[in-house]
């Protein structure tokens, strides 16, 4: 069966797209067979992936938009990688919100990327997977509402930063609210520390008010009552922000960095997770 | 005159409500007196100085949708600094833009907050400044667009990483638009290097980039003809994302700090590039 994850925070600048790329590229190294999906207009995951957006003819944002489209022609192998995939986006999906409107009383616009990725959710297609990865725009709408009714879990990168923790619970109620209207076995699966300062107080300070709000949970029926902060943290590493520039993942670019490391426990960490759920 | 000055930046996390909150109060240092604007329903700038939104029984909101709102009452003192005045962010923002839009046709949804802020700018009122500063969202949404089209000038607030490279041109354009289309007189002053990592070769590049693209406008009718990066950066010091905690500006929580001095440098470059325009 395919996991299906949502990399999510409103809050902007926070890691998901680096996240999305280098844990989608680390789970590739331990063998599984990766798609990569960009919901973001500002189409990062496609360029940090290789892609020019501007050089597209097809993207997820036709997905969304026409009746014809079909997911499995629209996904293409990253170059050089034959295990990772990517629905790459473009500028055009800023409209994206917009068109869609009109389909949202019925509920069918929250579910417009679900219904169109089912024949490769299922398997059933020429293209299968075993991890999906939606990289989310920084906002709680429409785009990001596809990705939680499309995804079995969440997993939330965020800055051990004071304003974090601000948007944190109104993130977790968006899940808990997609998770009653539409998507009951939506699971938060943990929280990865993107960018981190470990020898900081801020961090430590922030890391604990989060583990003692996720402890306050374990025996509700929450959403995220089994979530835990991925260990260890990725460590701030310049080479992180430069490999985009390169059209590369770290494993490409730097593949000893503390950058590479980092990503590559936090896979291990993600598929043990996913163990006996 | 008063400056009015729009910190913008679509994309999330670089530093706006930072450089919004410090510069704001190293303005006032210098003796200027200083109100700052938050038009992020995300309300950190608000969180920042020392007030809590989900207090607020009146904010910019209410200015924005509300016909009897007054600017004047809306407008508070920053508590311990009688010449930094804030006019505060509630979460109800996020529905601004929805409730604006049936205004959007005739122009006048995107000069509300102009409109309204009318008396405030002229000096007119009781409460007059030297300077506005308006914090944006994380886009180029109809909250953002209300900031261009009151604002007399434009501060960019960014990150030196490739991705922060993608996103110039798209803001640029949105500020040629808006001075075509609403406010002849809206200029780019600069650019602001937030949490620099001068060391890194990435920065430099980066810096290099924009700098060349600067120099490559400098002869032409576009807005941003006359910015500069103003130097010398916002060097990464943890100081700074502490102070937001503690409801303070790094001026009353680490006044002795990296952070609090090169805000003071960049407050000074700022009035410097106001003389003789
Ligand atoms: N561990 C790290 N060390 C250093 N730089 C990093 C690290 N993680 C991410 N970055 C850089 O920080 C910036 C923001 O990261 P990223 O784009 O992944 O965040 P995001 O949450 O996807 O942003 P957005 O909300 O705009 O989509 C990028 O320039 C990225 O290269
Ligand atoms: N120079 C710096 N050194 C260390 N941390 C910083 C620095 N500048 C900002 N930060 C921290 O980085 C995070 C993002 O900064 P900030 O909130 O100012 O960005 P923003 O552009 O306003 O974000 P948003 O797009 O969400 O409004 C915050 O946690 C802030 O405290
Ligand atoms: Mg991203
Ligand atoms: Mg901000």
């Amino acid at each position: 069966p395919c996991r299906v994850i949502a990399l999510l925070n409103q809050k902007g600048g926070v890691g998901k797209t680096t996240t999305t790329a280098n844990l989608g590229a680390a789970l590739g190294r331990e063998g599984c067979r990766v798609l990569m999906v960009d919901l973001d207009p500002q189409a990062h995951l496609t360029i940090h992936l290789g892609v020019d957006p501007n050089e597209l003819e097809s993207s997820v944002y036709h997905l969304l938009t026409d009746d014809d489209a079909d997911a499995q022609q629209l996904i293409r192998t990253v170059e050089g990688h034959e295990n990772l995939s990517l629905l790459p986006a473009e500028v055009n999906l800023a409209g994206a919100e917009t068109e869609l409107a009109p389909k949202m009383v019925t509920g069918s616009a929250q579910r417009v990327l679900r219904d169109r990725l089912a024949g490769v959710l299922s398997g059933d297609g020429e293209k299968k997977f075993d991890y999906v990865l939606i990289d989310c725009p920084p906002s709680l709408g429409l785009l990001t509402i596809n990705a939680l009714t499309t995804a079995s879990e969440v997993v939330v990168p965020m800055q051990a930063h004071f304003l974090a923790l601000q948007g944190l619970s109104k993130l977790l109620e968006t899940v808990q609210l997609i998770r009653q209207g539409f998507n009951p076995s939506l699971r938060v699966t943990g929280m990865v520390l993107c960018m981190h300062e470990a020898q900081t107080i801020l961090a430590s300070e922030v890391v604990a008010d989060v583990k003692a709000f996720l402890d306050a949970g374990r025996s509700l029926d929450v959403p995220w009552r089994q979530a835990v902060v991925f260990d260890p943290p990725i460590r701030r590493n310049i080479k992180l922000a430069e490999s985009p520039s390169f059209g590369k993942t770290i494993y490409d670019y730097a593949p000893t960095s503390n950058g590479a490391d980092d990503y590559r426990k936090l896979a291990a960490s993600v598929i043990a997770a996913g163990v006996g759920q």
